[in-house]
């Protein structure tokens, strides 16, 4: 028996949002820590890993372990229909291929449940090990977006470098090249606006921008995002789900000819 | 531009 109940539910919606696009089907692991979520995009290129710790929620009760295989398009039609402030609950039957997604208004004068039939996904799970990073940006998550969408009209990729100077995302295309340079930015009266850059040594990744810009739907998660490299490995971009977790998308990077 | 690196490159399946 599962029953996840979160007062926040509009949270649900948004993870739907960042993810749908990326993913199309994908295990959701329930255990008594919380609900998680990992999964690789249709090209094995990136990878994002979820995850909502059950103290977040306000009831949560997980008797046994649980995998539960959604289309996420269909979760997020499903979860469409929840009211940004309607508390949503899931619940699941340890032998049913089902899950119920049920909505109550915050004044309770309206209750939904949607069932939804579940799948079985044969995914393959990969061991992510914890990485010193060369350097780790920390910056608005809007101007993130704004950027990866301002540089993908000019080019396909992006090189994303770190100094002493800041992070400066370069890009390259037919019609000419295009840098934007991030000083940083304590900002001590509005934190969500700084932008903090901790380096151990300069770092110089190249990365497909298609696949920044879909990292960039979990932009209402968050007012913060944080970029994690280090030379010759995935870039981790990780969005905060308010206090309960966290949504972590990787991107191998692409190497020269 | 350039080689795509798949993820599967990095991490290993548990």
């Amino acid at each position: 028996m599962l029953e996840l109940r979160l007062v926040q539910g509009g949270l649900l919606k948004k993870v739907l949002e960042s993810l749908k696009d990326l993913v199309n089907d994908a295990n959701f692991d329930c255990s008594a820590s919380g609900f998680s979520l990992q999964a690789m995009d249709s090209s094995h290129v990136a990878l994002v890993a979820l995850l909502l710790r059950s103290e977040g929620f306000e009831h949560y009760r997980c008797d046994r372990n649980l995998s539960l295989g959604m289309n996420l398009n269909n979760m997020a039609k499903m979860l469409k229909c929840a009211a940004n402030d309607d508390i949503v609950t899931i619940k699941a039957d340890d032998a049913s291929d089902s899950v119920t997604f049920m909505f109550e208004s915050p004044n309770q004068d309206k209750i939904a449940d949607f069932e939804m039939k579940l799948m079985d996904i044969d995914s393959e799970h990969l061991g992510i090990p914890e990485a010193e990073f060369q350097a780790i940006v920390r910056m608005p998550s809007a101007e993130f977006a704004r950027i990866c969408k301002d540089l993908s009209t000019i080019g396909d990729t992006v090189v994303i470098s770190v100094t002493k100077e800041g992070v400066k995302f370069s890009t390259r295309g037919d019609i000419g090249t295009a840098n934007i340079v991030c000083r940083q930015n304590p900002s001590i009266d509005k934190p969500e606006e700084a932008t903090i850059i901790e380096m151990e040594e300069p770092v110089s990744l190249t990365f497909a921008l298609r696949y920044m810009n879909s990292f960039t739907k979990a932009t209402p998660l968050a007012n913060q995002v944080t970029i994690s490299l280090s030379a010759d490995l995935p870039v981790v971009v990780e969005y905060r789900v308010a206090e309960m977790g966290y949504i972590r998308f990787y991107l191998a990077p692409k190497i020269e000819e | 531009t350039g080689i795509q690196l798949n993820i599967t490159e990095f991490y290993r399946s548990t």
